[in-house]
């Protein structure tokens, strides 16, 4: 479902180069639940814009779904983002003058869903995730863990076939941080193909697979127990 | 040195009212080193920033450092602010124009610090935090844990009085907390007061005395093994 090999990016290329990513090879299954764990700075985010189609590497190749895809242009890299790919940011991204409906409907829109049609179904996503009582609140109007979940819930609503969630656990506490799990296991059933950031290993154990990165490059692999 | 009684908070009282904070009574004595934690939406950021003198509550009242503040105007506050407080924001709070740097050195600039000075004490709290090697990166070219230790320098940087840290460690791989956790008790040695809202009870257990938030209540506290 995911393939890259020998991907590279590097920031700032002319005056002092970040080697963000350096030479990374990794295959993922289609359905198949990877967990990425790493220090801070090691290339977690960058990895995940790049299969998330919201930046383009230095160098190397990217097959999504069957498809070499690490040279098209941005349009067809943003068709294809909304097609298949659902993204939780690191640092949310909500859009800071919607409600948390308005934003969560907003990939609806992209997508062609009828109005009535995206409502019912952000409604749903919301609920999902523990806030329908907050709907018309906007991203200031809502705690941290509140913002966290919102963009979950928009991350969830076009059922894409890929979630790629950075750090979705952040500002949320156990139990909660628990129900999001559940939530991402029962996708994982209906066969979506997972790959989660994370920095806390009781998180990473509900994956297949947790890939180390280290530096920009990968340090290791080891399969979990639920394999 | 932080004393609330009755502190209540509700957000649009004239609509749909949330009473964020319900009636918190709480005293802090200085150099004592406290932990918040709470299910996500309990009123935790909302205190913070009562105490942080970033809000004001819609009733109740607050004493920093023995003065009644509940009813200062806005000016006031921002100056108490700076003079005794250093805050962590759960989403940082980073200028997004400037570098990590300059981000640093404004604490200083408001505290009249010369610009000499301000530079050397902005790179010492960046190196404190591992961050010297990105201190001429701005917030988007810096990665989540990196932004993170920024805001931290940040809150630093003026040696206050009062350290209030909301979530500081969410964005953070293990060796990184630790070396955060070791900071916050190296400060706490130096007499520093200490008010660290976080979901990881590991954290929490670097505190003398954890207090839970419930509903905008306080449920019930507890002492530490490190009281
Ligand atoms: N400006 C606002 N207008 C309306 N409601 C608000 C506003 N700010 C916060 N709230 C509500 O107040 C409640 C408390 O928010 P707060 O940010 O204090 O929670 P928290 O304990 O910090 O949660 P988290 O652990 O998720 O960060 C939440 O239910 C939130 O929706
Ligand atoms: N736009 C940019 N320009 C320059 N350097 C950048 C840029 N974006 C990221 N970096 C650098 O690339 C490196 C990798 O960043 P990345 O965000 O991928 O790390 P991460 O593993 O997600 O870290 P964290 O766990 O802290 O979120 C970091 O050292 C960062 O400073
Ligand atoms: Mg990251
Ligand atoms: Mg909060």
């Amino acid at each position: 479902m995911i393939r890259v090999e020998n991907l590279s990016k590097i920031y700032r290329p002319d005056t002092l180069p970040v080697r963000a990513l350096d030479g990374i090879t990794i295959s993922i299954k289609p359905g198949e639940y990877v967990a990425i764990m790493g220090p801070s700075g090691s290339g977690k985010s960058t990895f995940m814009n790049l299969i998330g189609c919201l930046d383009k590497p230095t160098s190397g190749s990217y097959w999504l779904d069957g498809e070499e895809i690490s040279q098209v242009t941005a349009d067809e890299l943003a068709f294809i983002r909304n097609q298949k790919i659902g993204f939780v940011f690191q640092n949310f991204n909500l859009l800071p003058r919607m409600t948390a409906l308005r934003n969560v409907e907003l990939p609806m829109l992209y997508a062609g869903v009828n109005k009535l049609k995206r409502r019912e179904l952000a409604r749903e996503a919301l609920e999902r995730v523990g806030m329908l009582d907050r709907l018309d609140h906007r991203p200031t109007e809502l705690s941290g863990g509140q913002n966290q979940r919102v963009a979950i819930a928009r991350a969830l609503v076009n059922h894409p076939k890929v979630l790629l969630a950075d750090e979705p656990t952040g500002n949320l506490d156990s139990k909660t941080s628990e129900e999001i799990m559940n939530i991402f296991t029962d996708l994982h059933k209906e066969d979506t193909t997972i790959v989660l950031v994370t920095h806390e290993p009781d998180i990473a154990r509900n994956s297949q697979r947790i890939i180390y990165f280290y530096d920009g490059v990968i340090e290791k692999e080891e399969l979990t127990s639920s394999s």
